[in-house]
């Protein structure tokens, strides 16, 4: 079960490298360590993140939109172990500026080969990322009761 | 293990039953708040199998079913299917679509079907294991969970490394 | 002490239904109930929120926008005890759908008569209610060194 | 009590001094994830006597101190100075403003003057007293508060009223 979980990590460090780069530039930097290397099915895992030359003493001094884009980093390194059939994101995008919901789209088409992906959003530009759009509304005349509307897609990108 | 279609009746806001069908790439679900988007994606943890009611915005499972507007009794059963196509052969061979159905009724009782045949939750939950889906799946992101991975929540952290090892 | 903070608690209360309804809609309820009145100064304060015909049995239940506007409807009501010279928001917009970021803004520039508003955003449609904007900017050749810049207004509300 | 202006130098991402005018009505603060808009509002928090590095998402106070990039050395001191109108005359009504100073050395060392005369932390606090303004005022909001009020973290939702009280 060790081996296997150093294994695991060690893939998974990888991916997210990978991610990393691609979501923020090419020369920021990033890791994941175990913090205590001798135990490793009990070691607690840290979380290293650089961006653009920014030297952070810990993850909790980025900002919003960089911790929302470390930690799906960090998602997507464990999703490449073992693609799921589907992935939702449920306004994941809501912190993120224009220039990183591209990065975020760009990232989700490319692994929406491989996987159906559901994201909700309230974001016009991610919207116009999506394949197909569900619209989901209640009428004033029946309140409270969800029901499925076409979209407009130019009323929604306006 | 493509998605085709997933049916919502009497579930949260759903007092009507709702079907969308899932294509390929990447499906937008977009509206006001508090519309529905997120009882659909509460919709579809529940019908794999979601047992916690603090990952469902509830208190108790009951209040997972239409209680009622104004102008509308609360209904007395939430039911959900998620149909797929049966490519990984999860099931045998010669069924091509997998449905999972969940019900509740108001008197606590539960259903769970498999392509419309009675079985236990657990069979649901075995049928999902290794494919990366089902409660607390990584495949399954919003905010909350996002600061729970930053934050010094570390069991949440450790618990995604071993779901994928 | 007591009748000082029961005062208080009915004239927040009286606030928060005001301000709720201008933020949700006139026939919008919303209520804040001392769960133990014999008990003011020790008793949890309870929400009560029910937008647009819904009978929601917790505010729990409520989505991640109706929630920031309750909040939201909640902060301005004890704002309107006492208003603070200046109000400073940190992408508290980021939950909410365009209608209701247009009540926000609303609600927003009938106090600024009174105080200062200073609103930290992403949202293309909450920048175009400001008065003034400033930009904030990193420079590829200096990086991790914040900078301000005058905003085109043109450019961020295209 | 209306600002002026607020000047950064050495306060997290602030290696240059940057300077913001504030007028009346509504400002607003835009660009990218990361680049200082959050840092702005912990400076204002910080130079009205904040003291909780939680609060201004640090682990020690130090970590506030700009701690250099790739390309620039870390600077030894932070300060943050915010001048307002005296039109409540909180300091006595011959001065037409007043500046709250706040600087912290690498050392440890911590300054704080008012109008360029040096005081205790505790004056800068008592000045603000029942404006409404201060540390964990009701009046600086970010969405974590937004979850504080609505989850049952009731201290958090008393704290509030009690202020306001
Ligand atoms: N059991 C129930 N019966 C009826 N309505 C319910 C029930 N549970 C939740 N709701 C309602 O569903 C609404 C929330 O829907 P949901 O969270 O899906 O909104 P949303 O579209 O995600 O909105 P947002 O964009 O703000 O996140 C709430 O207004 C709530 O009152
Ligand atoms: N002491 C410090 N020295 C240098 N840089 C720092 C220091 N503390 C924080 N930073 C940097 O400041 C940046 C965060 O800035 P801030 O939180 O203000 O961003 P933001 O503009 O609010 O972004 P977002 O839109 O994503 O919320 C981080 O990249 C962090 O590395
Ligand atoms: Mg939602
Ligand atoms: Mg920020």
């Amino acid at each position: 079960a060790r081996e296997n979980f150093l294994a695991t990590f060690e893939q998974i460090r990888l991916n997210f490298q990978k991610v990393f780069r691609s979501l923020f530039t090419e020369e920021d930097t990033c890791d994941l360590v175990l913090t205590d290397p001798e135990n490793p099915l009990e070691s607690p895992i840290e979380i290293i993140a650089k961006p653009k030359g920014k030297r952070p003493l810990t993850i909790n001094q980025l900002s919003g939109g960089e911790k929302t884009l470390t930690a799906t980093s960090l998602l997507f390194a464990i999703y490449l172990i073992k693609p799921a059939p589907f992935c939702i994101f449920d306004e994941v995008d809501a912190p993120l500026d224009d220039a990183n919901i591209d990065k975020f789209t760009n990232i989700i088409r490319e692994f929406s080969k491989e996987s159906q992906f559901i994201i909700v959003t309230h974001n016009k530009r991610t919207m116009a990322a999506t394949d197909v759009m569900y619209g989901v509304t209640m009428l004033p005349e029946d309140p409270g009761v969800s029901k499925l509307v076409a979209v407009d897609m130019r009323e929604m990108t306006a | 293990m493509q998605l085709t279609r997933l049916e919502i009746k009497g579930f949260k806001s759903f007092g009507d039953k709702v079907t969308i069908h899932f294509g390929e790439g990447v499906t937008g679900i977009v509206g006001q708040n508090g519309c529905g988007k997120s009882n659909i994606v509460d919709a579809i943890r529940w019908v794999l199998g979601e047992q916690k009611t603090r990952a469902l915005r509830s208190d108790k499972m009951e209040n997972i079913i239409f209680n009622g507007t104004k102008k509308r009794k609360p209904l007395q059963m939430a039911e959900v299917s998620l149909t797929f196509q049966n490519t990984k052969n999860l099931l045998p061979t010669e069924y091509t679509e997998v449905t999972v159905t969940r019900r509740l009724y108001r008197s606590g009782e539960s259903e769970y079907l498999l392509n419309g045949v009675p079985c236990r939750l657990k069979d649901i939950t075995n049928l999902f294991m290794d494919t990366g889906i089902g409660p607390d799946s990584y495949a399954i992101i919003e905010l909350k969970m996002v600061d729970e991975i930053l934050n010094d929540k570390e069991n949440s952290r450790r618990n995604l490394f071993e779901e994928a090892a």
